[in-house]
């Protein structure tokens, strides 16, 4: 149980290291273990150096830099543990125009593995996918379906 | 398992007939503020079975019905279907496409369907389990609620872990 | 005491009802004493209705919608009481990009008389303001202040 | 009252001495994720006197004091320096410019200027009360913060109209 739990733990500790290091492009991050004695009870601590800053407690990163902290340990569970379809609501919101660059290329690759709804206003994140789809609202509260192109006015 | 087609009627935002179809690969849903993207991700959150109406963003499962607006009034009841393909038998049925059907009446009453066979809530609960989709695992992650991963508290971080692992 | 906080509380929901329907072109919005009776215990319901859409609990608003009825409201708030100048920072990241036109429309007309430092990734936003000023951090963990102009890629 | 220089030298990200200016109306800062813009909407709370590590992102107070990169030694003191045009005296000192000044060293120590002249923090706060600016009213809004104002608390709710009334 507790063997388990630390076999598990290490797995999903090494995908975070390496997708934070490739969203990042470098820098290193890591979960610990704060009661390494007492696993099952323990809490976890995350630790996240961005490329060429110092190690320093996640609430000094600035809001793109968390947000994208917490897309690399999302991206490690689901490397551990697979899900078939993802729904992700504006995870990008935080993202400067480079780190959604980033977050897009990895996406692709995942995406070999696992169908992805993506809900964003980003222009990148809309050049990352493979199908658009818009919602509009000509007639007001009432939601439909339209077709739309990279080149409508739809992205910030 | 992969995503085929979403059909919602009367389901929040969604007073006419809708209908998405998904393909392998990135689906993107864009429009504006308040035009009903997110509106989407909750059809799909309920229609697995989610029972807290906080999490679809209400204070009662009834808000999820269309309410109406200035010009329409609103509708007795709210039906979302979600389409799957099982050709790889994740779902444990005999079925290589399996549809998913949740109707809520203002009532209260409820209905719920796998491939038009009417069933309980459990039914597609238990259906799901063991899939990576639904209220276990990370396959749904609503607006705004991506930093709660980085949780201050290290207790909440441990149970998130314990889903993954 | 009672009499003071109606009154007050009176002009900021005026000031609320005005700023939301411009920002949102149209629609209505007040805020409703929970208990009229006991005026200084009372709680606050903030009721919000885009236009078109029917009167609901703001918790069923968008994204967008809520961030917008906030800056509706902290708008009301500082018409009622003024600061000399406002510093906010990323307060338009869930605004599509009409809504940050109308965002910065409002701001430039309130600039008259209040002077604001916003951070932004926005170009609507920065197409509002009236100086730019860029931070980068071209040595790694050391920020600095360089020049900006807005045909440099520095917006979403 | 206006803003017209905000200087900082050790403040976060800030290892070296870095002077803005402002101008009337509406000045953007813009720039990368972690690049340095809400540290400088940091150092603008804190030289006003801000007293919670928390509000300023850290866990105690010396965690604004310039840390150190992988190429660079942490530095053992963080300035910051705010200067004001008073010409209105919305500030009630005599003087048609203000500057406020706030050193904090990693021993512990603080000192605080106005005009160069050494004062406590009260002071510093005082000096603010009453002119909208600083921990009372709205005249600084943090990052991710902006939704609170609708806080599902209606009792919060009253606390911040009572703020404002
Ligand atoms: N039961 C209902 N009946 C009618 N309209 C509803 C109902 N529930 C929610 N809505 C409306 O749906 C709209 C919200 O849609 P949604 O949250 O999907 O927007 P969005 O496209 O995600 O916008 P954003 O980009 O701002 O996040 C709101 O205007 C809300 O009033
Ligand atoms: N005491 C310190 N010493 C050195 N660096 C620090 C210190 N405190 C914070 N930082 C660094 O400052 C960076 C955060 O800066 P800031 O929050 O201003 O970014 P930002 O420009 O607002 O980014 P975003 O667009 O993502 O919000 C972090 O990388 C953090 O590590
Ligand atoms: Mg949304
Ligand atoms: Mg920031």
């Amino acid at each position: 149980m507790e063997k388990k739990f630390k076999e598990e733990f290490g797995i999903i500790n090494k995908h975070f290291s390496r997708v934070f290091a490739q969203l990042f492009g470098g820098g290193r991050a890591e979960l610990v273990l704060e009661d390494p004695d007492n696993v099952l009870t323990s809490g976890i601590e995350i630790v996240a150096q961005p490329p060429g800053k110092k190690l320093q407690s996640i609430s000094l990163l600035s809001g793109g830099e968390k947000a994208l902290t917490a897309i690399s340990i999302l991206f490690a569970i689901l490397e551990h543990k697979p899900a078939p379809f993802c729904v992700l609501d504006e995870i990008d919101a935080a993202l400067d125009e480079s780190n959604v660059q980033s977050f897009g290329k990895y996406l692709r690759k995942f995406s070999e593995k696992t169908q992805f709804v993506l809900i964003t206003h980003r222009r990148g994140t809309m050049e990352s996918s493979d199908v658009l789809y818009g919602v509009a609202m000509e007639e007001k509260g009432v939601s439909r379906m339209v077709s739309v192109r990279l080149e409508d006015d739809i992205a910030s | 398992m992969l995503l085929k087609k979403l059909e919602m009627y009367g389901f929040k935002s969604f007073a006419d007939r809708i209908e998405i179809e998904f393909d392998k690969g990135i689906t993107a849903i864009v429009g504006p503020n308040g035009s009903g993207k997110s509106n989407v991700a909750d059809a799909i959150r309920w229609v697995l079975g989610e029972q807290s109406a906080k999490s679809l963003r209400g204070n009662k499962m009834e808000d999820i019905i269309f309410s109406g607006t200035q010009q329409r009034k609103p509708l007795g009841f709210a039906e979302v279907s979600l389409t799957l393909d099982n050709s790889d038998h994740a779902l444990p049925v005999d079925f290589t496409e399996v549809t998913i059907t949740r109707r809520l009446f203002r009532s209260g009453e409820s209905e719920y369907y796998i491939n038009r066979s009417s069933c309980r809530l459990k039914d597609i609960v238990e259906l799901f389990m063991d899939t990576g989709v639904g209220k276990e695992g990370y396959s749904i992650i609503g607006q705004g609620r991506i930093e709660e991963i980085l949780s201050t508290q290290p207790e909440n971080r441990r149970l998130v872990f314990e889903e993954a692992a």
